[in-house]
């Protein structure tokens, strides 16, 4: 549907932001390695489509528990997004992860320059 | 600013670049001009210029809204979640999510346009992939517009001087420079 102006939008609509199938992922709040929890796996299709899990471990294989593949990822999408890399599904960063997204991945074959200005500017920052 | 592997840009023999329309979304002229403007963005700050085309044989970009599976291997999810894709440079290849609400708004400023909503800014979202099309990757600059994420009600156009340095690393200015710098966009 397009919607030529913001009076346009239902205000129905407007009250009840259509749940995207990500919102399922904030039960996950507070998990971290060693956890087992419903919904883990498709978390990990979730990073997998972003990059943050090589895709040559197919979704099939993906289990719920919190391994460190896991963790690894979380970290990395942390440093992305400038969140505190804890490795852990804490509250910012779920609130992260369910936002709408380009589905373009962030990283490519495991790499990611997404952040690269802000490690040069520490590697200048240490050199200093 | 980020690339694709490789740095893959448009060839300087193409600098010209043209798009088209999938013709059975029957888009709007008043959809179409929001795509116009977003390119414009991008033909302001670099020496590409775009030409819209009414063949999507000749193109060098194609546009299209699809929904769920569209046979690229990657799927939509429905309302939320991935708004669009697209592809690096030579492909042109550009789709986004036909389940989403769109809002088409002229509004000239980065700035949140409704309260918590699934209906998210179209020219917002295309200025966005456009960067992709031209060999753009995503940022961790909040302000800028390769940042990957986007709430419904958020409208965010005016590219950021991250976006320009890196669109600009690829394909210089064109001559733009001084236009780039008194463009006002978002620092």
């Amino acid at each position: 549907t397009f919607y030529t102006n913001v009076s346009s939008i239902p205000t129905l609509h407007l009250l009840n932001a259509t749940r995207s199938a990500w919102e399922t992922f904030e039960k996950l709040a507070g998990c971290h390695v060693g956890d087992k929890a419903d919904g883990l796996s498709k978390l990990k299709q979730y990073f997998s489509r972003f990059g943050y899990i090589s895709s040559s471990s197919s979704a099939a294989n993906f289990t719920d528990d919190f391994d460190d593949v896991l963790k690894s990822a979380i970290s990395a999408y942390q440093k992305n997004f400038n969140l505190k890399a804890t490795g852990k599904l804490d509250a910012p960063t779920l609130r992260q992860i369910v936002r709408p997204r380009c589905g373009n991945p962030d990283m490519v074959d495991g790499a990611s320059e997404m952040n690269a200005g802000r490690k040069l500017l520490r590697t200048v920052a240490a050199a200093r | 600013y980020s690339f694709f592997p490789g740095k893959p840009r448009w060839p300087k023999r193409n600098r010209d670049l043209s798009y088209a329309f999938v013709p059975r979304n029957n888009l709007t002229e008043e959809v179409k001009q929001v795509f116009a403007r977003a390119f414009t963005r991008w033909s302001d700050v670099t020496p590409l210029n775009f030409t819209r085309s009414e063949s999507v044989f000749k193109a060098d970009i194609v546009i299209g809204f699809f929904s769920g599976d569209h046979g690229d291997g990657e799927p939509f999810d429905g309302p939320m979640g991935t708004l669009a894709h697209a592809s690096s440079p030579p492909t042109g290849m550009f789709h986004l999510d036909g389940d989403e609400d769109w809002l088409i708004s002229g509004d000239e400023t980065n700035r949140r346009i409704m309260p918590v909503t699934s209906v998210v800014d179209l020219e917002s979202v295309a200025v966005h992939e456009i960067g992709h099309l031209l060999g753009l990757g995503h940022s961790s600059v909040e302000d800028a517009i390769m940042y990957p994420a986007i709430s419904g009600g958020d409208r965010k156009v005016e590219l950021a001087k991250d976006d320009i340095e890196g669109i600009q690393y690829l394909y210089g200015d064109g001559g733009s420079s001084r236009r780039s710098e008194t463009s006002g966009g978002a620092e």
